[in-house]
């Protein structure tokens, strides 16, 4: 039974992509088969995992059926497949936008593509991009679980409470089986005060929904897309790595959705 | 003659409020006179000033012409002034790009009201939100500098290269003024070397619109939002005090625009 997963956050550079990428490399090291999803028209996973999204035909080829699945899914190192997102995907996110307006159906186009393939993996991990536009609102009426990543500083609260509207709002109008599946504290550093400060009301409002795992602040996990690797074949022993390994059980052993 | 500046970047969380609040600051410690201005619907920089966004009339009722200047500005500490941001400003932002399509003058409302205030000071900074809509257009239409934070990690020349665009074509549709007036690095580690490789690709990419001021990563910078003050105000020793002080300095003897 496949476990479909949005990670999302409305605020910029808080950490989706570190997680979404590193998170799916620790699920298939324990066995699981992944597939990672760019559902940014930045391509930040692309270029993570050292792919060059010019001349590319990736993910909007697939949502729109241009394309088959097999002809844009790719494998990173023979362990999880990712479906890179190209130029294209920016100009589809805009007719969406336009066609929107009149055509409701629009939000289900991520939802027709994917039921066709979900089967082949037991995680689908979908980076979406810092926006509540028609591309993550299209991931939302799709998936079971939003993940969701906070950054361990003043302001972090304020931040995740349009987010959390905003997944209200897609699952009462089109996703009934949205959940919110994971609050994850992330940049958290251990050496001051403020870190600790910021969890400890993260749990006052998101309880059991908040990881026990923190994602700790850790250079090697900002130094690992320039060389194009996870961080687990850049430093297996960095503390990024560990954290994400443990992310990863965490994550296994959650009760899935219905 | 007021020098006008928008601190922007399209990429969230990269530092610009932290810039707006700080650079100011120090400049005002100088014996500038400085007016900050919360060009953000989330409000960071108001809250980061330990002012409460709800049931206030901000910024978006002197763009409006609704109320006065006097009606809306605050002192902070009797230091710099600031125009906060309400509730009321991401409706303003909604109203102008619906307008946008008929009446392109909707791209002046910043600089025809900032231009009957703007001689009772020395700097006027903007603190933009990270996204090219009405709010930015409308602020880069206006100022003469842009001030670009750029953050030391992967990916950071490429996150650059669409805010450069979108300068250059407000630049040549409305405001020939305009210019790129100094790049910063943020969040600069020295104790790892991604941080010196990036600032060498930054330095390749900018040249002399790189500042030699890094402004580099401190926790302090991260806690004083959280007791609403500025980082002289709250650690005036830290690295964070050193470098906006040190940044300021640089930016005042930045030859003007013309
Ligand atoms: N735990 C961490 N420790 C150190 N650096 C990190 C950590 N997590 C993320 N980073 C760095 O922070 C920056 C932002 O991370 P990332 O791109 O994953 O964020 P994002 O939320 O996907 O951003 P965007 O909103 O632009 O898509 C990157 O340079 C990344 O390498
Ligand atoms: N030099 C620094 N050292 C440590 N932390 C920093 C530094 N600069 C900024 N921060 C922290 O990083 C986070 C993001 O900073 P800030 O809010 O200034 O970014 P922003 O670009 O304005 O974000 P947004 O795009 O959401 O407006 C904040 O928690 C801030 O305190
Ligand atoms: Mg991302
Ligand atoms: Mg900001």
């Amino acid at each position: 039974m496949v476990r479909t997963i949005a990670v999302f956050n409305l605020k910029g550079g808080v950490g989706k992509t570190t997680l979404a990428v590193n998170l799916g490399a620790a699920l298939q090291l324990m066995g699981k088969r992944v597939l990672l999803v760019d559902l940014d028209p930045q391509h930040d996973l692309t270029m993570y995992l050292g792919v060059n999204p010019a001349q590319l035909k990736g993910v909007e080829y697939f949502i729109t059926r241009d394309l088959k699945f097999a002809e844009i899914v790719r494998s990173y190192n023979h362990r999880f497949d990712f479906l890179p997102s190209g130029k294209k995907l920016r100009d589809l996110e805009d007719l969406m936008s336009a066609l929107y307006v009149n055509y409701k159906k629009m939000n289900f186009l991520i939802r027709d593509a994917f039921l066709h393939i979900e089967q082949q993996y037991d995680y689908i991990i979908f980076d979406c991009p810092p926006a509540g536009g028609q591309l993550t609102i299209n991931a939302l009426s799709y998936v079971q679980d939003v993940f969701l990543p906070v950054q361990c500083q003043f302001l972090a609260l304020r931040g995740s409470k349009k987010a959390l509207f905003l997944i209200y709002r897609v699952k009462t109008l089109f996703n009934p089986a949205l959940r919110l599946g994971a609050v994850i504290p992330v940049m958290y550093d251990p050496r001051n005060r403020l870190s600790s400060v910021i969890v400890e009301k993260l749990h006052n409002a998101y309880g059991d929904y908040l990881t026990d795992t923190k994602i700790r602040i850790n250079v090697s996990l900002a130094e690992a897309p320039g060389f194009g690797k996870t961080i687990f074949d850049y430093k297996p022993f960095s503390r990024g790595a560990q954290d994400f390994k443990k992310l990863a059980r965490e994550v296994a052993e959650m009760p899935a959705g219905e």
